[in-house]
């Protein structure tokens, strides 16, 4: 099984590298084993640094949306090496500024011909990738309802216009 | 292999039957804090398997059952559907539609079925392992995950690429 | 030291019961004491039940929004039972839609008259709170440039308008 | 108290000398994701005395130092100067205006002052007690400190209780 881990991992991290580059547009990140003290295996530490920027590669002193932007990158990364034809996403978007969103949807309609998508969002750019949109409400308190929504239906505040 | 539908009855906040058809291509969802939406990822999880309470934000199994309201009463049961198309022939099974079900009675009564013959949460398991779906994939990426990949320490980031590997 | 901790408690969960009623607009939020084990002094849970829901209190089964929600009303009730005439919030917006995040605003306006605030988001609405905008870029790669920004100069991608 | 004025100058991603002046009411603080906004918040924890790289995202104190970029060299230093209006007197000293300086060379050299004269670390620290703003106070709320509020364990939040008290 070391020998599949380290297939594995030689395999994820060049995903991850490439990734890397495409969600920021440049810089270099990289996946490395690392020595732990009390832990009998290495473990796996990320090096990460954005275009232009020279902060030795630790994720610890990113920013939010820049830390997020790597976590999706090794996420994907780990995606494509067990690639499925469903993929779930859950509000992935949040801390991202409508740059970072729009590099993340652009990486996604790659993988939207070979994978179907259900996604979480309240973000109108990643909204744009849609194919069926449904809009989940709670008019009577306590109690979820689905109903269709058509794009121009959503107002700031994602359903309220709508009851379709 | 993709999702044509899922059915959710008396599963945390859909206490009224309620259905999703997924289409091909990208299904968005939407609506405000709370409403649900999260919920739906749940059942999902939940009908093909999962076993953690704490994973699907409970502290035991039974909280997955509508537990009434200011206008309802809570459910008996909680039931979930899911209708995946298997022309592709991803799951071990010789059917080109699946119908996995779970339900969950509130006395505490447990029940899967695959294509209405009763299963064992195994066989459910088993049907979907190396789908990405099952417990192991990476096909679903829960609210705050990312936030929980980036801190986590080296040893705990490779326990996730065993699972992978 | 413990009848000031329970002088504290007393001031503080009443603050929060308040607050809490208010940014989810009705609905019982509480602060209990709870033995734990292995601890030689209780613990502080969250009981929180928004309007119309009959969740039994649990925080863990609410939606991020609302688990922010609630988290953002304890904040407050720390703060008002030890007021600073300054407070500095980093993006406490984000997991929030827009009916949350007017509540949000609305309860912060009661206290800019007594208080300044540094605020960092992403937001439109909470933009609106602004007597004074900054905007920060990074035209030279790595390196930060502070602009003052108009309202009108937003768009949608935060700054990209203006360099004023 | 208010806050009149944050001079930063070799801190972090701010390589150029920057003044930030605050008004009275609300200051807001806008820009795309890396710009650089959550760092202006570190200079201002900074200089009021934090003790902990860790909070300020760095593995050591010297990680705050402009470490350099594609067009320019490291900083030789780090400088915050917060400039204070003490007219309501909550500050124990007797100025109507206070700057508080901090200063830390890429050789490890430290420095703090107040008003121009050299202090003490413990000094800063004893100004600022009791007004919210030192290592013990609820005025700051950093990134993603409302997720980390949620899921505490109850001694946790006991912990953050007995700080306030
Ligand atoms: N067993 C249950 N019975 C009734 N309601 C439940 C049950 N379990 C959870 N809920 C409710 O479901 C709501 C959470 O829904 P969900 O997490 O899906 O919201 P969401 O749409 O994802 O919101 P957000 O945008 O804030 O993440 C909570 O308000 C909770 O009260
Ligand atoms: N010592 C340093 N020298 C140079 N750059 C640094 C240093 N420390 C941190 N940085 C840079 O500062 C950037 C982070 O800035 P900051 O956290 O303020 O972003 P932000 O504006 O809050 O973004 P977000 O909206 O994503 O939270 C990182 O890209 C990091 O490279
Ligand atoms: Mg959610
Ligand atoms: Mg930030």
């Amino acid at each position: 099984t070391s020998r599949l881990f380290h297939e594995a991992f030689a395999q994820i991290r060049t995903n991850f590298q490439e990734n890397f580059r495409r969600l920021f547009n440049g810089g270099k990140g990289d996946l490395i084993m690392v020595e732990e003290e009390g832990q009998p295996e290495p473990g796996i530490d990320i090096f990460a640094q954005p275009p232009g920027k020279n902060i030795g590669g630790s994720i610890t002193l990113m920013s939010g949306g820049e830390k997020a932007m790597t976590a999706i990158g090794l996420m994907l990364a780990l995606f494509q090496f067990k690639p499925s034809p469903i993929c779930v996403l859950d509000e992935i978007d949040a801390p991202l500024d409508d740059v970072n969103c729009q590099r993340l949807c652009d990486a996604l309609k790659e993988y939207a011909r070979t994978t179907q998508f259900l996604i979480i969002t309240h973000n109108k750019i990643t909204m744009a990738l849609a194919d069926t949109i449904y809009g989940v409400t709670m008019q009577e308190p306590g109690i979820s309802k689905l109903v269709s929504v058509k794009f121009q239906d959503i107002d700031s505040s994602g359903l309220l216009e709508t009851a379709s | 292999m993709f999702l044509k539908r899922l059915e959710l009855h008396g599963f945390k906040s859909f206490a009224h039957k309620t259905a999703i058809d997924f289409m091909p291509g990208v299904t968005i969802v939407v609506g405000p804090n709370g409403c649900g939406k999260s919920n739906v990822l749940d059942a999902m999880r939940w009908v093909l398997g999962e076993t953690s309470a704490k994973s699907l934000r409970g502290a035991k199994m039974g909280d997955v059952v509508f537990r009434g309201s200011a206008s309802m009463k809570a459910a008996n049961f909680a039931q979930v559907n899911l209708i995946v198309n298997n022309e592709a022939a991803n799951l071990k099974i010789d059917q080109t539609e699946v119908m996995v079900t779970r339900r969950l009675f509130s006395d505490g009564d447990a029940e899967y079925q695959i294509n209405k013959q009763k299963a064992r949460m195994r066989d459910v398991h088993e049907l979907f392992l190396d789908t990405g779906l099952g417990a192991d994939g990476y096909s679903v990426i829960e609210q705050g995950q990312i936030g929980q990949m980036v801190a986590a320490k080296p040893s705990e980031r490779r326990d996730l690429f065993e699972e992978a590997a």
